[in-house]
């Protein structure tokens, strides 16, 4: 048997409409810890790690673990149904291949009940190492979605640069280049505010666009955005949820032959 | 031109 339960609907509907354009499909994987998913994009060239922790929601239970495949566009058109303040339930035991999410109003005047049916997925899941990394660099994310939208109308691709004073996002098109440079900044009446480099040998690397613009779907779940990169290595796009977990994006480098 | 590389040339499959 798995419960969980959340105060706001709306944010398992965010995290996954961030989530369901670069993978359709995948599985949660529910145990006394929370929830978690790992799924690459069709073309395996990045990587989603979600991970809700159990003391994160208002009531959790997982007698033992449960692995739950979902076609995520089918779930957001269910969780599109919870209204803007509503809690969501989820319910499933390992006996019928559903899973039940249930929508309560604030006032509990109003109780929806939809039913997905669960699938089996064979997926490839990938061991990822604790690494240090060479620059970590932590911005508004709204800050990092104008760069990579403003850049995306210039180039397929994105040079990111770290040194010690600054972090520098480059791309080049037919029609001409960009280059777009934020300095460190600590300075700020918010700590969401701050541009934050931490630098411990200096990084350039090249990035798809078009991968971190869809990353930056999930700006609206976190203020600010952590990127952590290493030459040669995958950059991590991290978006924390706060008092619950992450949604993290790994993306693979362009890299010279 | 530099080539995309895949996430399995990072991370192993477990």
């Amino acid at each position: 048997m798995f419960e969980a339960q959340m105060a706001q609907a709306a944010l398992l509907k965010q995290i996954i409409e961030s989530i369901r354009e670069l993978i359709t499909e995948a599985t949660f994987e529910v145990s006394g810890t929370g929830m978690m998913l790992q799924a690459m994009d069709s073309s395996h060239v990045s990587l989603v790690a979600l991970n809700l922790r159990s003391d994160g929601f208002q009531l959790f239970r997982a007698d033992r673990p449960f692995s739950m495949g979902m076609n995520l566009n089918h779930m957001a058109k269910m969780l599109k149904c919870a209204g803007k303040d509503d809690t969501l339930t989820m319910r499933a035991d390992e006996a019928n291949d559903l899973v039940t999410f249930l929508f309560e109003s604030p006032g509990n005047e109003r109780l929806a009940e939809f039913e997905l049916k669960l699938m089996d997925i064979t997926s490839e899941n990938l061991g990822i190492p604790d690494a240090e990394y060479s620059a970590t660099v932590s911005m508004p994310s709204a800050e990092f979605q104008r760069i990579v939208k403003d850049l995306g109308s210039i180039g397929d691709t994105v040079e990111i640069t770290v040194t010690k004073d600054d972090v520098r996002f480059a791309a080049s098109g037919d029609i001409g280049n960009a280059t777009i440079k934020c300095r460190q900044l600590l300075d700020t009446e918010k700590p969401e505010d701050r541009t934050l480099i931490e630098m411990v040998e200096p990084v350039n690397l090249t990035f798809a666009l078009r991968y971190l613009i869809n990353f930056s779907k999930a700006t609206s779940l976190a203020p600010s955005v952590t990127i952590k990169l290493s030459t040669e290595m995958p950059v991590v796009v991290e978006y924390k949820l706060s008092d619950i977990g992450y949604v993290r994006f790994y993306l693979a480098p362009k890299i010279e032959d | 031109a530099a080539r995309q590389s895949r996430m399995a040339a990072f991370f192993r499959a477990v």
